[in-house]
């Protein structure tokens, strides 16, 4: 058994857990902010069987696509910028998803 | 270490944790949501020893039971069905708690 | 790579965030609540190549410090008092971090 762990943006969220409910997956959602935009995503987990990873990983792929935010430097929340206080916009290309797979050692369902 | 993760029902979750808590076991709670019936549940995690886990996996067992929840398939989120709009309500039965328990390489308290 | 899982104070989160965006890591948060004192508080998961775990936990570290917080023990919520009802207060000790590190098995990004 192994445990995927997604990080989507909001907008896809909803295809990507359809279509995995669609296709016999289980899938939980967690709240979540990313750490640099400070903007809301979305953390998905699927504990699926490990023959069914790729299958999982390729119903995400395709429910998921990337896009380019603005971030206005000024109000830049993390950025290695180190406090200098520049107004342009700098435009960031936020990924599809970030996919972590980990192994599960017992799975028990209650 | 064992990371122990269980998805449990929101009715249940105050009963797990205080009774976690009470066999001196320490507890996060995350806040989540089930991707087919979009209703809220709680996701814990609990870090703890090797020799543990029988203990925290019996805690919760104790602690959360399974349930019958009507879901109207009309406004059906998640389902199989593919778009058919019918109207009769599903029952669907949701388990009293799903665990999957990872193994942790490094645990720190600072 | 490995998933860096750290529970934090409410008060460090924003530091912690913004120091290890600086030093070039990827975080993502998610929100929780501790269970014994039900006092909101912040998961952070770091997925960061096996050779900068360290660096990641030291940036930790460096942004979170333990605090006393009291807590009114009449309304202790999952304490092993069992149901007696103290009127003092409590003085709880709550550490600067929690950290677990997992392996991931794969990483993909979208
Ligand atoms: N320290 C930094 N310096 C410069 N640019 C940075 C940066 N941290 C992030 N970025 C850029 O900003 C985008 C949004 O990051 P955010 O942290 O808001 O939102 C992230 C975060 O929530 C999560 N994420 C990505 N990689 C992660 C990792 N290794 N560990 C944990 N969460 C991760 O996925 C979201 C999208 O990430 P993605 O990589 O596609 O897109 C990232 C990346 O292009
Ligand atoms: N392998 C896994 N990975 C990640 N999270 C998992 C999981 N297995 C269960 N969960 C989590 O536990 C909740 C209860 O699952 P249970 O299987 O008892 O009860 C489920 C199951 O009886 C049924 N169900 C879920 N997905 C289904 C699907 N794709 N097709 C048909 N029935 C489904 O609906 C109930 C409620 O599901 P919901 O998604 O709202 O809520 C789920 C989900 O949040
Ligand atoms: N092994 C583990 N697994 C999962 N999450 C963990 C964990 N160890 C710590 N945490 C998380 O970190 C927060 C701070 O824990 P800490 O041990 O520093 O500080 C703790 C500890 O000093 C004390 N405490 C926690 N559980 C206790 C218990 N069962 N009996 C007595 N004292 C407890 O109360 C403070 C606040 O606890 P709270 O639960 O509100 O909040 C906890 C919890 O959210």
């Amino acid at each position: 058994m192994k445990l995927v762990y997604a990080i989507v943006h909001d907008e896809d969220q909803n295809n990507v857990i359809t279509s995995l409910n669609e296709n016999g997956f289980s899938v939980t959602k967690l709240f979540s902010t990313g750490g640099f935009l400070r903007a809301g995503n979305t953390t998905i987990i699927v504990g699926v069987a490990d023959e069914k990873v790729d299958e999982v990983i390729e119903i995400i792929k395709q429910n998921s696509k990337s896009r380019k935010k603005v971030m206005d430097t000024a109000m830049s929340p993390g950025s290695g910028l180190n406090g200098v206080m520049l107004s342009f916009p700098l435009e960031v290309t936020v990924g599809g998803a970030t996919i972590f797979v980990l192994d599960v050692e017992r799975y028990e369902k209650i």
